[in-house]
């Protein structure tokens, strides 16, 4: 990726975050849509031989892999055995990478230095992976059909037995029981192997419980912005305009002339023509015009191709409410401006009203430095944790609009057929971006300390991560320009210099969380089938999901008329106990909570914790002393600990229902 | 009289490990005869070994819901389709 690692920190003009000689025996398993292995992102320049130990293989030429690209492998029987034979004039039979995907998403993560990278002179810099000198794998699962849960397992089992440290998973499906759900069974198996697995949160934001990959085994990222953008101008006929964003790269339209400009659903004899769904535009309306065209059902850059189909010489794409003031820039067929809902609204005021609509757009280059950022992106899926409401989810957010990086040679920039351009480089958007981020910042953190579980590597990223900007003011979200929550971005922002160093850590080990599932009142088959083991959940025993040792705090109260936890006064009391492990220096932290509201006390016991040597572990009690509260009410606050040189912050969501 | 083919879909099999009957020389000879007695014509996908215990199929949900009744099976879960984010 270009940018990101100078907005995580990770390089400071031109000078990298230290990478440990043990990053290179770090190993990134990535299941996607494959890899393209001739990208620049997978070249192996200064990297010693293969990991010991590592019992992967390489599914494509054996030329194709190297020591950067070590392994290579593909699952295809459950899709097949559902669809039919791979159709091989459509996609590879093979681990290569004919959609991009996979190949953006395990270059963030784990690619190589490659510099004057851009997509059609966009986004240019040097472009590198998360975690530069880690090895990747690939395990090719998702296909042009989708992506079916028995080839899913088939290459989660490998990964694990050929030997990686990470794995980076961005897509998902619905949402099962973790002992139904696939990706969540097998990351069990990964997590009791020491294996960190991260996922992608979803992009079925901003609307509530719409959150994938939530079993807290897993590691589920949501998505911001950068600092970047990629300005496009609207103006129109009436000497307005309007500011949006494009990746457009082909022939202008003619700067000294407006164009006549129609709305698509004034262009079409369909009730959804203002769509611009597939054959919905007339073309003797729509030819020689630019095209308004409303977001929403099908993919963004179809909607240009059917204006261009049509015989229109622009777009301009218009966010509904769903998507608000987002802008998310694609590499369009046709001279395209994405613009905000409220610019969509004026613009559409403008058409409806003017009897000879015209316009013109004007493409600007890349700027860097935009603020606020990031942002919380309106796709990004948020909590509540519709599985388990006392774990919050995400568990943080990371960069995952606009990012530039690796793609396939078989597909241009928009994955449609009639795209005949090809670049090496892509920019994309989606959680499924965010996600290997944290991969690849994990493995960064594996490299620096070997010995930590996922559990502990994932606590460091979100203890480390930021809610605030350096102003002060509170991460947005930018679907309602207000201050995000930790429904939507969880612990924060990644900051991974800070995440290297993180004082303390909250532990989980595979008992724990076996012992959380006894909580769920999980029988011993539904146990057995994450565990792979017989575990009996011990009668006399009190279990609470409560008492799971989570780096953050999701309150689950209930309103007076319904009762619950141990009422007193009309409040209700309930208690969280966690254990923080120190892994840096002897120091004394201190408990600071801000207020949530004057209806709720939050009291932490003890609020002092003295650690006089590294790994010496602490346990403390926060209790939570609430009134009721309408059904529906969400608090947000945090608890951090701090010794002064060390900040290990946790949110805590409260919600009655 | 006509035969209607009732369409078949993949099932993941979860089998409890630890109840292989001693009979079977193996875990896969197992997984296979319990298989074989719901349908002679089924096939395994993937027999997992790691990260379940158990192997994916193609049954009918007739055949789905007789393996389910079998010894040492857990459960026997349709496939779920997952799409890129």
């Amino acid at each position: 990726t270009t940018r990101t690692p100078e907005f995580l920190g990770l390089e400071n003009n031109g000078v990298f975050l230290p990478e440990s000689d043990s990053m290179t025996d770090v190993i990134i398993g990535v299941l996607d849509t494959g890899v393209w292995p001739e990208s620049k992102s997978f070249r192996d320049t200064g990297l010693g031989p293969v990991p010991n130990g590592w019992r992967g293989v390489c599914q494509l030429n054996s030329s194709s892999c190297n020591r950067k690209l070590i392994g290579a492998r593909f699952f295809s029987m459950g899709y097949e055995a559902t669809l039919g034979p791979i159709d091989a004039s459509k996609e590879s039979k093979s681990p290569r990478d004919d959609d991009g995907h996979g190949t953006h998403t395990s270059s963030t993560a784990g690619g190589s230095v490659v510099e004057d990278a851009s997509l059609f002179g966009y986004a240019t810099g040097t472009a590198r992976g998360m975690a530069t000198r880690a090895r990747v794998a690939v395990y090719k699962v998702c296909w042009i059909g989708g992506c079916f849960s028995s080839d899913i397992l088939a290459g989660m089992e490998k990964a694990i037995e050929d030997g990686v440290n990470v794995i980076s998973m961005s897509l998902g499906g619905g949402t099962s029981d973790y002992h139904r759900d696939s990706v969540a069974i097998g990351a069990f198996t990964a997590m009791e192997k020491g294996i960190l697995v991260s996922c992608s949160a979803g992009n079925s934001g901003p609307s509530e419980y719409t959150l994938s990959n939530v079993a807290p085994w897993i590691t589920t990222v949501g998505a911001g912005t950068l600092d970047r953008d990629f300005p496009a101008y609207v103006s129109l006929g009436n000497g307005k305009n309007f500011s949006g964003v494009s990746l457009y790269s082909g022939k202008p339209l003619p700067e000294d002339k407006l164009v006549s400009f129609i709305y698509a659903g004034n262009a079409t004899n369909a009730t959804n023509g203002n769509l611009c769904m597939t054959g919905t535009l007339l073309p003797e309306v729509v030819t020689g015009k630019i095209v308004l065209c409303d977001r929403g059902i099908n993919a963004r850059v179809q909607k240009g191709e059917v204006v261009k189909e049509a015989g229109g010489v622009g777009m301009v794409l218009v966010n509904t409410a769903a998507n608000g003031e987002e802008l998310v820039a694609d590499a369009h067929l046709l001279p395209t401006a994405a613009v905000g809902q409220k610019a969509g609204e004026i613009i559409k005021e403008y058409l409806l009203t003017e009897s000879n609509p015209s316009a013109s757009i004007i493409f600007g280059s890349t700027k860097v430095g935009i603020q606020p950022s990031p942002v919380v992106a309106a796709f990004s899926s948020r909590g509540p944790n519709s599985i388990t409401p006392e774990v919050l989810k995400p568990d943080l957010i990371a960069p995952g609009v606009n990012i530039l990086a690796g793609w396939s040679g078989a597909v241009g920039p928009t994955g449609l057929t009639v795209d005949n351009r090809r670049s090496e480089f892509n920019i994309i958007s989606g959680t499924s971006m965010s996600c290997p981020h944290i991969s690849g910042l994990a493995a960064l953190i594996k490299s620096v300390h070997p010995e930590w579980s996922p559990a502990a590597i994932r606590s460091a990223l979100m203890t480390t991560a930021y809610t605030v900007y350096k102003t002060g003011e509170k991460l947005q979200d930018i679907s309602t320009g207000k201050p995000s929550t930790a429904f939507d971005h969880g612990a924060g922002h990644v900051d991974p210099a800070s995440a290297i160093d993180p004082g303390l850590v909250y532990d989980i080990t595979a008992d724990d969380y076996l012992n959380f599932l006894c909580a769920l009142n999980y029988s011993a088959p539904q146990i057995y089938k994450l565990a792979k083991r017989n575990f009996t959940c011990e009668a006399n025993k009190k279990f609470s999901v409560t008492d799971l040792n989570y780096p953050s705090f999701a309150v689950v109260l209930q309103t007076a008329q319904s009762g619950g936890g141990s009422s007193g006064g009309g409040s209700t009391v309930v208690k969280y106990t966690r254990t923080l492990t120190n892994v840096g220096s002897p120091a004394t932290y201190k408990a600071s909570v801000s207020p949530a509201a004057e209806s709720v006390k939050i009291t932490v016991e003890p609020d002092s914790l003295i650690f006089s040597e590294k790994n010496e572990k602490k346990t403390y009690t926060v209790s939570f002393t609430a009134n009721s509260m309408p059904s529906g009410t969400n608090l947000f606050t945090r608890l951090e600990w701090s010794d002064g040189k060390h900040i290990v912050g946790s949110p805590i969501a409260l919600s009655w229902t | 009289s006509t035969t209607t083919e009732i369409p078949k879909q993949t099932y993941i099999v979860h089998m409890a490990k630890s109840e292989k009957p001693p009979s079977y020389e193996t875990h896969s000879h197992w997984y296979d005869s319990s298989l074989k007695s719901v349908s002679d014509s089924a096939t395994t996908l993937y027999t997992y070994n790691t990260i379940i215990h158990g192997f994916s199929t193609r049954l009918t949900p007739k055949q789905a819901q007789s393996l389910e009744s079998l010894p040492g099976i857990l459960s026997v879960l349709p496939e779920l389709r997952y799409q890129l984010h």
